[in-house]
């Protein structure tokens, strides 16, 4: 970490050198490519507080091995979130990649997507955005609306977008999620195969139920 | 069809079949998924959904007669369109396989083409890939991966279980010493695997030179019965996955050829020098492999969750929004939504993470072949944490699905129990997911 700025990086971690120059983020909006910068602050303010505490511990006399344990929980929050600006910039790097190949209409709906999918995890972390990135109540009470717009936007396609997961009945074996929605005659017709159902009277009844309700047992 | 259904269907924006080849990554791709999972329900292929009336013992009878009528057809793909263990291919028509309905509580035979042979592949010399892998290809053999131990989960360098070099025999002696080095997990070894592939310490010259693998015929190849000196059984019920029968392995003074040791990246010479890996790392390689497998396996758990739960959602009607209309679909509530749009959103980013993943397995393992190393710390880095974290949001989504149904959806018929059952499954196995966090973290402090 103390030597970051000298070392080559590897892909997923090359963000750890920029979101450490000044002026990363000096202004918040309320965009995809802002709230993947806030991320990657976040990620990697949570590696530098947990390395700095790792290191307070050590030099403090507290051994490399109990130092780490004893850090554990805000190193586990810091991995965390280094793989959530990873899933986050991926996502959103495969949309622009989409861009040229697809129609406007897949590309709206994929769009719809990643925001929901990115303003979701804003409002998840907002507690470690508020911490470490310039967000204020209006931009959250943005977020907030904008993540209603996104599921009205998504709501006519829902059923077109788990249609396109292309999974064959035969795959899902579900009563409630057949293709042909007969929702209700398929839980019928399974609680039908139930082998209980398969005599009017259980033996049990004769055996233990009817003797304990006349009190003979 | 359902009119609320069809109704949902026909007000959709985008071209349904131009999503579909999206996802798959081109229509050719899409077609060739198809065939597929044509073959695969035929209804011979089928379960019929009565074995959730069954015993643990039937069930696991059941899978083995529906597992071997299914996993022969891997052979009819593979001549079709001939391709390796190492090929996309491969991995697409094994997830087709596993994703079966037959299959819906997992599979006896689902290590063997996941984790057996690719550890082979990875670990194993051309010589021993020559030697085992057309055997395990034919299903000559059947193998399980046995590294977990009762008392001994992720931290692999904790294992008990010895094997120790004789050089006047040019044998390893394989020993599970205590009741805690017993081996417990290993999926198939309960009663369907001969042969196991067994992490152990290496002891070589009175020396511990760390854990190895090496491959152990746990039963006679004609009867089936356990060898001398193996323990062999199944642990038991579990929460899901109850048609794999993992199982428990105890070795007591067990022999086996210099050979059966996997000596891709390290060696026991005959005269028992122990020759060191370039990087002890590499002999994590089939477990990456496997969290790459589990990382995109986890999409298609939560994209089958939440077609039901959509689906559902669409046709069930229940309250009203204004006083005097009928009751409204469910999913017309943004709490419903709520629920689920992010599932389906997930499912995207979890596919086009494990894509990303792949790719980088992928070149991690040409450079590996012209002897660089460079890119393995951060491959394990990228494996573990997109393991965990991707496993860990499709289970808590999964069960938000299965929520989002209300009571129906608590019915094994709407199997969303059993989809969470496989996806939970995998927080624990090939790693618990808060010990690859802190795997990730290491990786990230050295950084």
């Amino acid at each position: 970490w103390q030597s970051l700025d000298a070392v080559k990086l590897t892909p997923t971690v090359a963000y750890l050198r920029n979101t450490r120059e000044k002026g990363f983020l000096n202004k918040w909006e309320n965009t995809i490519e802002c709230i993947i910068r806030g991320m990657q602050v976040v990620a990697m303010r949570k590696i530098q507080t947990s390395v700095e505490m790792l290191e307070h511990r050590v030099l403090s006399g507290i051994p490399m091995e109990d130092a780490w344990n004893m850090t554990s929980l805000q190193l586990v929050a810091a991995a965390e979130a280094h793989c959530r600006v990873i899933i986050l910039s991926s996502f959103y790097e495969n949309l622009n990649r989409v861009q040229t190949t697809s129609s406007p209409e897949l590309k709206r709906v994929l769009n719809q997507l990643v925001e929901l999918y990115t303003v979701y995890w804003a409002l998840e972390k907002l507690g470690d955005l508020l911490q470490w990135v310039p967000i204020s109540q209006k931009d959250i009470e943005g977020l907030k609306l904008w993540y209603e717009q996104l599921l009205e936007k998504l709501r006519p396609n829902a059923v077109g977008l788990v249609d396109a997961f292309d999974l064959r009945d035969e795959i899902l074996r579900s009563t409630i999620g057949a293709y042909d929605g007969r929702v209700y005659e398929r839980l019928m017709e399974e609680a039908l195969k139930n082998p209980v159902n398969a005599e009017p009277v259980n033996k049990t009844y004769h055996t233990y139920l009817k003797p304990f309700m006349m009190g003979k047992l | 069809i359902n009119k609320d259904l069809q109704r949902e269907r026909e007000k959709c924006t985008f071209n349904i079949e131009e999503m579909t080849s999206y996802i798959d990554g081109g229509q050719e791709n899409t077609k060739k998924r198809r065939e597929t999972e044509a073959v695969l329900s035929k209804p011979e292929f089928c379960n019929d959904s009565s074995q959730d009336y069954l015993s643990h013992t039937e069930k696991y009878e059941l899978a083995i007669k529906q597992s071997v009528e299914l996993f022969s057809l891997l052979r009819k793909f593979q001549n079709e369109r001939n391709f390796s263990i190492t090929d996309d291919d491969y991995r697409d028509v094994l997830t087709s396989l596993l994703g079966s309905s037959t299959m819906r509580d997992g599979s006896p035979l689902g290590v063997h083409y996941i984790m057996f042979m690719p550890a082979i592949l990875s670990l194993g010399t051309s010589e021993q890939q020559k030697y085992w892998l057309p055997r395990a290809w034919s299903c000559s053999i059947i193998g399980a991966y046995a590294q977990t131990e009762l008392g001994h989960g992720t931290f692999i360098r904790g294992l008990e279980a010895t094997a120790t070099y004789d050089p006047t025999t040019q044998e390893f002696v394989l020993n599970t010493p205590t009741l805690t080095s017993y081996k417990w997990w290993p999926g198939g070894l309960g009663r369907t695997a001969n042969y196991c592939i067994v992490i152990a310490q290496l002891y070589t010259k009175g020396k511990c030179h760390g854990v190895h693998s090496f491959i152990v015929q746990v039963r006679d190849e004609e009867t089936h019965h356990p060898l001398s000196g193996i323990k062999v059984g199944d642990i038991g019920s579990k929460l899901g996955l109850n048609s794999v029968d993992n199982g428990y392995l105890g070795l007591d003074n067990v022999r086996i050829p210099r050979s059966h040791m996997l000596m891709k990246h390290a060696q026991v010479l005959e005269d028992g020098t122990y020759v060191k890996s370039k990087n002890s790392k590499l002999n994590y390689g089939a477990m990456m492999f496997v969290r790459t497998v589990i990382v995109r396996d986890t999409a298609n758990f939560l994209s089958r969750a939440v077609t039901i739960a959509v689906r559902f959602s669409a046709v069930r009607r229940q309250c009203q929004l204004k006083s005097g209309e009928p009751e409204c679909q469910i999913l017309d509530y943004f709490t419903q939504q709520h629920k689920l749009f992010i599932a389906i959103a997930t499912c995207h980013a979890i596919r086009i993470s494990a894509n990303k993943l792949w790719e980088t397995y992928n070149a991690f393992n040409e450079e590996l072949e012209a002897g660089s190393l460079e890119k393995l710390p951060e491959l394990h880095a990228l494996a573990c944490c997109l393991k965990a974290v991707c496993t860990s949001d499709s289970t808590t989504l999964i069960e938000r699905c299965r929520l989002a149904c209300g009571g129906h959806g608590y019915m094994l018929s709407s199997n969303l129990p059993l989809t969470y059952g496989q996806a939970t499954a995998a927080c624990t196995y090939e790693g618990d997911n808060t010990v690859l966090l802190l795997q990730t973290a290491r990786f990230l402090a050295k950084t």
